[in-house]
């Protein structure tokens, strides 16, 4: 199919088990085919995929489907390139429609957000991205979901690194590392420590490392 | 340049390694 039909489907209003299944071929198509492809699909694709994405989540009824989640996963696949990337960052609402799709009831979808959301903060262009994260956040579900879902908290962390890591003064580092702990993290960071998890101990180690790193400098 | 893929891949390979934290 061509990204043109694609457009065409996600304007014609189709839902549920019709909507999925576009959006898994669309999925491919993202995946599989060149750039010029996803450049087709363009910013015409891009709100529409963040329009419904939107919907789903103002009507909770409707995620039956999982569609919401698939979205995620064909903006993973639209973003793996620098143009499918900077549409994604100047697009009004994308950052924001990610942080919503932190939903600790839906844990799979949520870790996927998270990463995304992971990679978009470490970002140095263009400026200023690390604050748009930081100011749509919800600290308390991240939080949330490293305490109760201990097989995502590795993905939680992750944001958490990149979120303080990214900030250049360090007393902005520390203000956010202690935000966190004060708003809870300190907590389920030990729980965390005595799960068996290679990628958890990675971050648990990064995490640690540039707390030592701040305290020493300070 | 503007053809370059992977770029979401290889960032969270790097988040995930903790490479993308090392300090430069």
């Amino acid at each position: 199919k061509s990204a043109q039909v694609y457009i065409q489907e996600l304007k014609s209003e189709i839902k549920d088990g019709q909507l999925l299944s576009c959006l898994e071929s669309l999925r491919v198509s993202l995946n599989n085919n060149p750039v010029s492809w996803v450049q087709n699909f363009g910013n015409e694709g891009l709100a529409l995929l963040l329009n419904i994405l939107r919907k789903l989540q103002d009507d909770k009824d409707e995620n039956l489907f999982d569609c919401d989640h698939e979205i995620i996963r064909c903006l993973k696949a639209f973003m793996n390139n620098k143009y499918g990337l900077k549409s994604m960052l100047e697009s009004e609402e994308g950052i924001t429609l990610l942080v919503r799709a932190i939903n600790p009831q839906k844990p799979s979808m949520m870790t996927d957000a998270v990463k995304l959301l992971s990679a978009v903060s470490i970002l140095e262009q263009p400026e200023g991205l690390h604050e748009r994260v930081l100011e749509v956040i919800t600290e308390e579900h991240i939080l949330t979901c490293t305490f109760y879902y201990s097989y995502i908290c590795a993905s939680c962390l992750t944001l958490i690194n990149a979120l303080i890591s990214r900030a250049e003064e360090l007393d902005f580092r520390i203000h956010i590392r202690s935000e966190l702990l004060r708003l809870g993290l300190r907590e389920p960071l030990k729980a965390v420590r005595t799960i068996e998890n290679e990628e958890l101990k990675v971050q648990l180690r990064v995490f640690d490392e540039q707390a030592e790193d701040d305290s020493e400098d300070l | 340049e503007d053809d370059e893929t992977g770029i979401m891949d290889g960032l969270l390979e790097a988040l995930q390694s903790g490479a993308a934290f090392r300090r430069k």
